[in-house]
């Protein structure tokens, strides 16, 4: 199975 | 000026174990509301989001917002030298380079002091809220630390599927497989024994055991965890402080 990184999900403020 | 005392040198405690193995360094936020941090894991899957609230102090001031890069190892052995009931008093000034953290015991006339040198730590912030959620679970943190310990004797990945009245825990692995279910489950007698799952709509994610072992450390600073999931999102896992919470963010896997 593939593991995205969490930066995938959010945005930077 | 920062100032901040806590009843309990072990809640602080538990909150530095609980990071101190996924995060070896970050900033403490400071301000009149309380201190709050966010942080990366070293391979950028498991985001940590913390809140300690003012109320969760015995006193607190924060005459103007700082910011205190910590070393979380370094900051775990200091604290350990304390003992679990002393007072624990965190400060620093305003333009700081030390953290200066006091223990003092109830009982015998005794203050430790020490200072931890700061860290200039150059960081990102990420904009995590707030996010929709399909499915909530909430259980007793002890059961869900034994899952993911149990399950991942099997497997690098937990399989984790939420239905109307179940939620699925299912490892498949080269040795075997495993597969735990849990109902809700109201306990008056014992409300911190409470299953409770809400769902708008079923969820199948596979998340990374490693992280998850990574979460549960967080298990011994609240009786119960909340679970919150949702479609191709982070899973949240959140334990509550008295005051506050830690949060933990964790992106889920998917197939090739």
């Amino acid at each position: 199975m593939a593991q995205p990184t969490i930066s995938n999900f959010f945005k930077r403020k | 000026m920062l100032e901040g005392k806590f009843e309990e040198a072990s809640l602080l405690k538990k909150i530095v174990e609980a990071m101190k193995d996924c995060v070896s360094s970050c900033n403490f936020n400071c301000t009149e509301n309380g201190i709050s941090v966010q942080a990366v894991d070293n391979s950028r899957v498991l985001l940590i989001s913390l809140l300690i609230e003012k109320d969760t102090f015995e006193e607190y001031r924060c005459d103007r917002n700082i910011t205190l890069g910590v070393g979380l190892g370094s900051l775990s052995k200091i604290i350990g030298n304390g003992a679990n009931s002393d007072y624990l008093t965190i400060s620093a000034d305003d333009d700081a380079d030390k953290l200066n953290i006091i223990f003092e015991d109830k009982v015998k006339d005794k203050i430790s002091e020490y200072n931890l040198k700061l860290l200039d730590i150059d960081a990102d912030l990420l904009d995590v809220g707030p996010m929709d959620t399909d499915a909530t679970i909430t259980l007793p943190s002890a059961d869900f630390a034994k899952i993911c310990k149990d399950m991942k004797v099997l497997s690098e990945s937990l399989q984790i599927i939420v239905t109307k009245d179940s939620a699925l825990f299912q490892s498949v692995g080269d040795i075997g497989t495993g597969n735990i279910v849990i109902r809700p489950k109201t306990d008056i007698d014992h409300p911190e024994e409470s299953v409770t799952i809400s769902l708008d709509k079923p969820i199948d994610l596979s998340f990374g055991s490693k992280y998850l072992s990574d979460i549960i450390k967080a298990t011994s600073l609240s009786q119960k965890v909340t679970i919150k999931l949702t479609d191709q999102s982070p899973g949240v896992f959140e334990y509550k402080l008295p005051s506050g919470y830690l949060r933990f963010y964790l992106a889920p896997k998917f197939d090739e």
